[in-house]
């Protein structure tokens, strides 16, 4: 475990914990694309098969739980509590999940590191990890107030993939045989995603004033 | 151990 790791771990746990506070706590989900949530939930399902069979960590098995928990609590406001269910935006929401996982899970069946379900399921997770935002960008561009929570819910996501960035290159010139492509470069590609979101995140900040992105 | 892929991220 390196600084790099451990800091793109804890801006994840933070990016999914001020969300499902600002869920349960203001009892209202505006803002939030449930198309995202439930692709992310979907992500830690399939990368975490291996949460009762391989053994790394008390760490990792820990943090596996808060995210499994975490993203599927959030789902479960969305679409079942009464209140919170009401603020959602649906119709604009629109994006379909079924374009990012068919494409994702092809892309799992050919480029995977061994040819087996959970193999082919952690590359799916990658993947579809990379491309999960887009319907909540999609949505941040629509809805035109973006307030400052899920702000930095997407800034906080961003930083944890910045961080992870620097964690593999570190790992790369310090560990010998640490060798992933898949994962590094669906991680580019989903960092790559968050640039333009953060350039006007960091224009508003800099020039104080509410976060806006052009139509 | 040869043949497993540790994956070791989360």
């Amino acid at each position: 475990m390196n600084i790099f790791r451990l800091a793109g771990d804890m801006t994840h746990l933070m990016s999914v914990l001020v969300l499902l506070l600002k869920i349960h706590t203001i009892k209202s989900c505006a803002g939030i694309s449930l198309k995202t949530q439930e692709l992310y939930a979907l992500v830690f399902a399939t990368r975490y098969l291996d949460i009762f069979t391989d053994f790394i960590s008390v760490y990792n098995t820990i943090m596996k739980l808060i995210f499994l928990g975490s993203s599927f609590s959030i789902v479960w406001y969305m679409r079942r509590h009464k209140l919170v269910r009401r603020s959602y935006d649906k119709e604009q929401d629109t994006f379909r999940h079924f374009f990012l996982v068919l494409p994702c899970l092809l892309l799992a069946l050919v480029m995977n590191e061994k040819f087996t379900f959970k193999e082919v399921m952690w590359a799916f997770s990658l993947y579809l990890e990379a491309v999960a935002i887009l319907p909540q960008l999609v949505l941040l561009q629509r809805t035109k107030n973006i307030d400052n929570l899920t702000g930095q819910y997407v800034f906080l996501l961003g930083a944890y993939r910045a961080f992870y960035i620097f964690n593999w290159i570190y790992r790369y010139f310090t560990e010998p045989h640490y060798v992933h492509w898949i994962t590094w470069i669906s991680g580019l590609v989903q960092t790559l995603l968050y640039a333009d979101f953060f350039y006007y995140y960091f224009n508003s900040w800099k020039n104080n004033v509410k976060l806006h992105l052009p139509a | 151990s040869p043949g497993i892929i540790e994956h070791d991220e989360l």
